[in-house]
């Protein structure tokens, strides 16, 4: 699972 | 991209496009407040300094530069058309807003994912998105009535929110490393201050009668 990116949220 | 955050982000839209054809279709300003506006613009200038760094997708991309552009066009055309402006209740939209630009700023010195000057902005601009609605409600409050297009924009804005603690449930229960407690503490507080304006919304909407909020 490759890390979420940072912030990759609105 | 899961459901829940498709849906608030499409539900944060709405409200956009709702208070630019409140704006447009009536020609007035009444019953918004300019300092919840500019709040807002604030919020999406410091959330979004990553704009052109870090490209996540074709999609971040467009509805970041969306409600950027949207939440200044408000803010310009409330403060520069000489007609809406006209109808701005500048006597009852009187927020200290600063205070809540400086209290957001100095929790996001002290609270934030990292000491860098892109976290502490990020971790400012989720704070202050959190508060940014107090001008808009004391605004209603003080007005008493509620026009429909005023009230259906503060609705889906409150609403947006509330499906993103559903996004972060799920992706904490789908994602391992997934930790967002600073947006998730700080959207919880931004979803209760909406609380009571979304009980007299449903009051209003059940009796099928026009919103008011107690004085």
């Amino acid at each position: 699972q490759e890390q979420p990116r940072e912030h990759d949220e609105l | 991209m899961n459901i829940f955050r498709f849906a608030g982000d499409m539900t944060h839209l709405i409200s956009i496009l709702v208070l630019l054809l409140k704006i447009y279709a009536t020609k007035s300003c009444s019953g918004i407040s300019l300092k919840t506006q500019e709040l807002y613009a604030l919020v999406f200038l410091t959330r979004y300094l990553d704009l052109f760094t870090d490209f996540i997708s074709v999609y971040n991309t467009i509805m970041k530069l969306v409600f950027i552009a949207s939440s200044l066009a408000v803010v310009c055309c409330m403060r520069m058309h000489r007609v809406v402006r006209r109808s701005y209740d500048k006597d009852l939209d009187t927020f200290r807003h600063y205070f809540l630009i400086l209290a957001s700023f100095v929790l996001a010195l002290l609270v934030n994912e990292k000491f860098t000057f892109q976290e502490i902005f990020w971790a400012f601009s989720i704070y202050l998105e959190a508060l940014a609605i107090l001008p808009q409600l004391v605004l209603l409050q003080r007005s008493g009535n509620v026009d429909n297009l005023t009230g259906q924009y503060v609705f889906f804005l409150g609403a947006y929110r509330a499906f993103y603690i559903l996004n972060w449930i799920y992706r904490y229960f789908t994602e391992q490393h997934f930790s967002r407690w600073i947006a998730c503490v700080s959207g919880l507080v931004q979803t209760v201050l909406y609380a009571d304006f979304f009980y007299y919304y449903f009051i209003s909407w059940k009796n099928n009668a026009k919103m008011q909020l107690p004085a």
